[in-house]
């Protein structure tokens, strides 16, 4: 039986460019994830993880988190099978894809741990 | 045909409760990874992650990654089959195990991304 990512994405919590890295940090923790979509009136512009965090600690880096987000973001479809899904996170060495509509608009994320999750059958 | 952790696990980067939290954050970035056991005397003693670091972040706390480390390391076994590592990581929300040998040593360290991975057949 095939898996699409819809099956196994949760719900994106997402951000501005001009939110401050602290405050990115903050709803990490408060909502246990790694990862947050940054957005900018409606449109995906970039996407910020721990790992970025960690990044910004080691270089001694505040501020706002456009000044740390990786900007082109690779995406997935809620209609996309998971194996492409697993590929594509394999290819770039990410550990999360934001889940986007037909026109460009996110409406969920998934993360490496969904996928591992599958395997826990 | 059941895979075991072995045949997916990557060699552990260890630090020491010392180890400042800044220095933690380059190793991070400069292996491309998110998990460090945190080993003492070859003793297994904590673990700290990208997400530990953003919590540091979130509350302006600096200093040795011995104050923010997770103290109960939950770990795996060469041995192991991966599915039961992902039953694991599931029902302890986290990301990584430390695998150890017989002699609790650390002989490597399995990812969900690693996981992730075997879906991308
Ligand atoms: C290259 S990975 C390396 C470490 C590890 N594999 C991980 O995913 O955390 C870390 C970088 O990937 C970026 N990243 C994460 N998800 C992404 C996505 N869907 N598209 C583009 N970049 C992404 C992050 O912004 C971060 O700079
Ligand atoms: C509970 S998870 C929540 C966020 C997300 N699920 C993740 O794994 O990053 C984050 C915490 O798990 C802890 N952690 C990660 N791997 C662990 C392991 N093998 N044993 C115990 N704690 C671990 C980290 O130290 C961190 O404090």
């Amino acid at each position: 039986e095939v898996k699409f990512v819809k099956s196994v994405m949760a719900q994106a919590i997402t951000i501005e460019p001009e939110t401050l890295i602290e405050e990115a940090s903050r709803i990490m923790i408060e909502k246990s994830i790694n990862h947050l979509p940054v957005v900018k009136e409606g449109r995906l512009v970039g996407i910020i993880t721990s790992w970025d965090v960690a990044k910004a600690v080691a270089m001694k880096k505040a501020g706002g988190v456009a000044e740390i987000m990786t900007r082109k973001v690779i995406t997935t479809m809620p209609d996309e099978p998971v194996e492409v899904a697993a590929r594509k996170m394999e290819k770039h060495n990410i550990s999360a894809l934001p889940v986007v509509d037909a026109k460009n608009r996110i409406v969920g994320m998934v993360t490496s741990e969904d996928l591992s999750r599958l395997l826990a059958r």
